[in-house]
């Protein structure tokens, strides 16, 4: 695991962070409760919890999804390549890129879409930046770079938790169990040695 | 666009799928240094917003694979448990086209993923 230059975190203290989306994308509640389940996986084992608020403007967490530039000085390329980005703490920023096929439920492996993203596999990845933590090597963590276009990959390996509790302790309620799940498709490259 | 699942995705969308942003990054599988290519410079684009090359020139990017590409693709290797060879090839170009987060891997020159990390081989131990 790693975590940004000077390891930026969340206030000591922190226990609850508010999230919320931009207002113009009228995301419905399926959609919502993506994000819900990616932070869920995070408050599983550490002692951060999210909650969504109305109030974009006061929330600790932005999310929104946007295409090309759209006024943070990174903008998005159109279909794969960046699929989303977020900022350090304490900033809260969580774009994604609105040209993505993304889906929101059912198993994207069985997608006809070679495109075919899973929005909370890579939710699951941004909050782990939102959070404080960076890309790390370990090709099964959430926290590696890279996700393929028809997989999913929403459990936190060892590697994340590790990290994530280093900056904010462990879930008192925490069984110090995971079971990573990874699925793959389409790509042929995971050759590569580990 | 958002899909409720997978079998919500219409059928003539299946065979009009788009190209992937750098799926033209495959053109470059062999390339070597010390020679010049078309667009190779997006490449080089590529890699600093990656943070994989510090620090762009003053102006663009030449096409030329030179010493700072040659580093950047070691480093890539690296981080992507790959073989560490500075070269284009297939299994690094198989990873430099899959999507991916936009956050750099290597920010303000550092990184904690494995090409930041300490090297095994320069390990000198002293005898107590």
């Amino acid at each position: 695991y790693a975590f940004f230059p000077g390891k930026p975190r969340w206030p000591a203290g922190t226990r609850t962070l508010t999230y919320a989306f931009d207002p113009n994308e009228n995301l419905d509640d399926a959609t919502k409760q993506v994000f819900a389940n990616a932070f869920n996986q995070w408050s599983k084992v550490t002692t951060i919890t999210f909650t969504e608020t109305t109030s974009y403007r006061s929330a600790d967490i932005k999310i929104g999804f946007y295409s090309g530039d759209h006024g943070d000085g990174e903008p998005f390329d159109g279909v794969l390549g960046t699929l989303a980005h977020a900022f350090s703490p304490t900033d809260g920023r969580f774009h994604l890129d609105k040209s993505e096929d993304w889906v929101v439920n059912g198993d994207v492996r069985e997608s006809s879409l070679s495109n075919a993203i899973d929005l909370e596999s890579v939710a699951v990845h941004e909050i782990g930046h939102v959070l404080g933590l960076g890309h790390s090597s370990v090709e099964e963590a959430i926290m590696y770079p890279t996700i393929s276009s028809r997989t999913r990959k929403v459990e936190l390996e060892e590697d994340d938790i590790k990290g994530i509790q280093e900056l904010y302790g462990s879930n008192p309620n925490f069984n110090g169990t995971t079971t990573a799940t990874t699925s793959r498709d389409r790509d042929s490259s995971y050759g590569g040695r580990r | 666009r958002l899909f409720p699942n997978p079998s919500e995705i219409p059928t003539w969308m299946t065979n009009h799928a788009p190209p992937g942003a750098w799926d033209g990054y495959r053109n470059f599988t062999g390339c070597t240094r010390g020679k010049t290519y078309d667009g190779l410079s997006k490449l080089k684009n590529y890699f600093q917003h990656f943070g994989y090359i510090p620090n762009a020139p003053p102006l663009n990017f030449t096409d030329d694979f030179d010493d700072a590409l040659e580093s950047a693709v070691r480093a890539y290797q690296k981080n992507f448990n790959l073989n560490i060879t500075g070269e284009l090839d297939d299994a690094t170009i198989n990873y430099i086209v899959k999507p991916r987060c936009g956050v750099a891997d290597i920010i303000n020159g550092t990184t904690s993923m494995n090409s930041g990390k300490f090297n095994d081989t320069n390990l000198h131990t002293v005898a107590h």
